[in-house]
């Protein structure tokens, strides 16, 4: 899986 | 979004607004460790930075700015408007033991070595045990008016929705966030003793104590 940098939680 | 976040997002939410309301109508602090307060806005300062140059959508955007705000909010209430009602003599959790080891953890762990991207782990690192100097005073008191044991059930329930949630994505989406998942799953452990006491007592009726 890829890890996400993209930070879309609270 | 999925179902999982949105009622985490909802219980945090409502979480903030039993707080506010236990300060309003008791027109007291009592029992609320001015420390963890501080510790979130710490949090929520240190981790929304990104409201200035990263636009997720207008849900993300105004859950922020809420959280920001309603914790500065909750700050004021306890150091300005009831201050007398402010017992700093039992709040007595040491937090420069839980700011130093965070800040050293996200200078270790983090996604990018940038300011913004170590503050952001720093502040997944702290919110994990941010609770402490809170769970530190009911421990050390024996027990909570029954309003503020809801706020920490549902900030509790908040933490223990994520966990589902980022199964979810992982199965659905195949991302997985490390930091945040270490550090949910330690924070949603701290409120294992807590939950115990309330669900077997609080919601049977009976006051939150702790056995001698």
């Amino acid at each position: 899986p890829e890890t996400h940098e993209h930070h879309d939680e609270l | 979004m999925n179902l999982f976040r949105l009622f985490g997002d909802m219980s945090h939410l409502a979480s903030i607004l039993i707080l506010v309301h236990k300060i309003q109508t008791t027109r007291s602090c009592r029992g609320i460790s001015f420390k963890t307060q501080a510790l979130y806005v710490t949090v929520f300062v240190s981790r929304y930075l990104d409201l200035f140059y990263d636009w997720v959508s207008l849900y993300n955007f105004f859950m922020k700015v809420f959280f920001i705000s309603s914790s500065c909010y909750i700050l004021y209430l306890m150091k300005m408007k009831f201050r007398p009602t402010n017992d700093p003599s039992i709040d007595t959790f040491r937090i420069e033991y839980l700011l130093g080891p965070c800040a050293i953890l996200a200078l270790i762990f983090h996604y990018k070595f940038t300011v913004t991207e170590v503050l952001w782990s720093f502040s997944i690192f702290l919110e994990s045990v941010a609770i402490l100097p809170q769970l530190f005073m009911l421990q050390r008191t024996g027990e909570a008016e029954t309003i503020t044991t809801h706020y920490l059930a549902a900030l509790g329930a908040y933490r223990a929705f994520y966990i589902p949630n980022w199964i979810y994505r992982y199965w659905t989406e195949d991302i997985v966030d490390p930091i945040a998942v270490t550090s949910g799953i330690v924070q949603t452990a701290l409120y294992l003793d807590f939950f115990y006491v309330y669900f077997t007592k609080v919601l049977q009726g009976q006051k939150f104590e702790l056995p001698a």
